[in-house]
């Protein structure tokens, strides 16, 4: 920033540069520097700093459809209920726990559902933090059908009148028509269990993910009508930038970043933040 | 998608006969849009493009009566050049057992590519393999490696209460003991910048001394796949990469950048989530994927 007193195009190749390895695409890149550089020069701004402030202004309005983790419960249409997707490995698990540890500690009542039926000890590892967090939890024997479980989650959630049921399912490729049929499926069983569409339907995306996160949300969006995004893993050097244009083209709000493996390590997107870690 | 952008561009330059400098300026662009999009690094990227550039005007592409598919010629062949500029065999030690250890960021299939190549090996060179499973941290991790183990008929070595390095050693002496041929070590998934778990691989590969270590990367690793790599190489020295989740439609692009940058071989690549859904690398079929 320091070394150009008044922009020029080295300058924008630098932001541009910038913008892209931090997994911003090149389309959005493009875009935001275009709509910055032609304010700049309607208005003759040459001042960095000033360039700057257009530059973040610029893409934390990208960031805020109607953002934000709005963690209040509508008592009044118990049990509140929640699922999460995404595909293999990107944390799904472990945001569950500490979503159910959030919840736990502002003394919601929180029913676990282990819906992953498929992959080896998915249900010890929820299981694990349903006994670290003395949280009931609903599973079945592993390869029964995952919307059974969601179905004797949701029954028993009315019968002990539980405020929150989370979901937990098995991670999967959009690009499987068959795993994503059977998400469809999953959210039938509650839709006509509740009577209305779960109350987030929430999309994990790992922040180390290039372009294709992309089409993941799409996708799973397509298939779904996503609520929110959580994007974890900020603890890592990647930064997420791909959700400038997941945000800004599909309007889905983000609306958790998980920073850490601990249980602890969850809080509300923050889109003034997350714009400082883009330019860091 | 690339060829199909080309074939329109250089329609209408075939038109007009031959390629004019601001053609290729303008062919360079739309391959440096396309492998950017693919996640290839930014640097890469630029040295890429200036190499073909000099590669096709080396070949006097302004005098060829096709262009577009010369261009397409030359990116395609440096792009295997440099994915498939590493050997994809399988090194065993002298006398066995052999050691292999596997590493790399959270969630990105090392657990699943342990039993794989345990699988892998144990049919193609028919040698008794075995496991290890080092990873302490996550929950139910050395259930999940043991579930899986059993379900291949692979032996598996766990042990609770113990460091990793500690489960590691007494696990290739019972293991070596055992009678297995090769043992594959399963570590816990770790961010490159963690400074004291770098630390504690350091200290199992200084003290087991494995004969190949493998990177676990995701495919659809972005633009930071280059610095990961990188610092997994300078802190460990790894002898091959294995890439996951090739069955997302992710177009690859941390594979090149990773190649160029390490010039660390990708051995194997996971194209799905069941134990047979593992290959050796083929340099040309990710090639196409890249360009799209
Ligand atoms: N550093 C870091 N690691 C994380 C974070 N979130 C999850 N992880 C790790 O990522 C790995 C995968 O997490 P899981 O919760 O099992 O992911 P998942 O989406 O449930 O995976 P599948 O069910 O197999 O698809 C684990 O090692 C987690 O500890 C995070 O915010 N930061
Ligand atoms: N679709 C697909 N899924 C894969 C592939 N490889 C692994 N997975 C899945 O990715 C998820 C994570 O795999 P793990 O083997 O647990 O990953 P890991 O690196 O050991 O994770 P940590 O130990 O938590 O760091 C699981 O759901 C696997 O089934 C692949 O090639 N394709
Ligand atoms: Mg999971
Ligand atoms: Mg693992």
């Amino acid at each position: 920033w320091n070394k150009f007193k008044k922009t020029n195009q080295d300058f924008w190749e630098e932001i541009e540069e910038q913008f892209i390895l931090n997994d911003v695409s090149a389309a959005t890149a493009s875009d935001i520097i275009e709509e910055v550089k032609r304010k700049s020069l309607m208005e003759n701004i040459n001042d960095i700093e000033i360039i700057r402030h257009l530059l973040k202004e610029k893409i934390k309005n990208m960031l805020t459809p109607e953002t934000a983790g709005d963690l209040k419960i509508n008592v009044e249409d118990k049990p509140v209920v929640w699922m999460l997707v995404g595909v293999n490995g990107v944390g799904k698990t472990s945001t569950i726990a500490k979503l159910a540890n959030y919840f736990k500690n502002i003394g919601t009542s929180v029913l676990l559902t282990a819906a992953d039926t498929f992959r080896a000890a998915a249900y010890e590892q929820i299981n694990h933090f349903a006994e670290l967090l003395n949280l009931p939890i609903v599973h079945h024997q592993r390869h029964s059908d995952p919307g059974a479980v969601v179905y004797d989650s949701i029954e028993k959630a009315i019968a002990k009148n539980i405020d929150i049921v989370l979901i937990d399912t098995a991670g999967r490729m959009h690009t499987s028509y068959n795993l994503m049929e059977e998400l469809k499926k999953i959210k039938k069983v509650i839709n006509k269990k509740i009577n209305r569409e779960p109350d987030e339907i929430l999309i994990v995306v790992d922040s180390t993910t290039g372009q294709n996160a992309k089409a993941q949300v799409a996708v799973f969006n397509e298939a779904l009508s996503l609520t929110g995004i959580i994007l974890t893993k900020t603890d890592g050097t990647s930064k997420g930038g791909v959700l400038l244009t997941i945000s800004n083209e599909m309007k889905i709000p983000v609306k958790f970043i998980t920073s850490g493996e601990k249980i602890d390590n969850i809080s509300n997107f923050d889109p003034a933040n997350f714009t400082e870690m883009l330019f860091s | 998608f690339l060829s199909s952008k080309f074939e329109d561009l250089f329609y209408k330059i075939r038109n007009r006969g031959r390629l004019s400098p601001g053609d290729l300026d303008e062919a360079l662009r739309e391959i440096r849009l396309a492998l950017l999009e693919a996640d290839v690094n930014f640097k890469v990227v630029k040295e890429f493009i200036e190499r073909v550039r000099t590669n096709a005007l080396g070949q006097n592409i302004l005098e060829s009566l096709s262009p577009s598919q010369q261009v397409i010629k030359i990116v395609n062949e440096e792009i295997i050049k440099i994915l498939g500029s590493g050997s994809t065999d399988i090194i065993f030690a002298g006398r066995p057992p052999t050691i292999f250890m596997l590493a790399g960021l959270q969630g990105t299939g090392k657990t699943t590519a342990t039993i794989k190549l345990a699988n892998f090996i144990k049919n193609k060179y028919s040698r008794r393999t075995s496991v290890i499973a080092a990873d302490i941290y996550r929950p139910a991790a050395s259930i999940q490696l043991n579930d899986l183990a059993k379900h291949s008929g692979i032996e598996v070595f766990t042990a609770s209460g113990k460091k990793p390095l500690e489960i590691v050693l007494e696990g290739v002496d019972s293991l070596k003991k055992g009678g297995n041929d090769v043992i594959i070590i399963d570590t816990a998934g770790r961010l490159q910048v963690d400074v004291e778990m770098m630390q504690e691989l350091k200290d199992i590969k200084k003290h087991i001394k494995p004969h190949q270590v493998y990177l676990v990367l995701d495919a659809m690793t972005g633009q930071e796949a280059v610095n990961i790599a990188e610092k997994f190489n300078s802190e460990i020295e790894f002898d091959g990469i294995i890439l996951t989740k090739i069955d997302s439609d992710t177009r690859g692009g941390a594979a090149l950048s990773i190649n160029h940058v390490t010039k660390k071989p990708i051995k194997f690549i996971s194209t799905g989530e069941k134990t047979d859904e593992f290959e050796v690398f083929h340099a040309d079929r990710i090639a196409s994927r890249i360009l799209g």
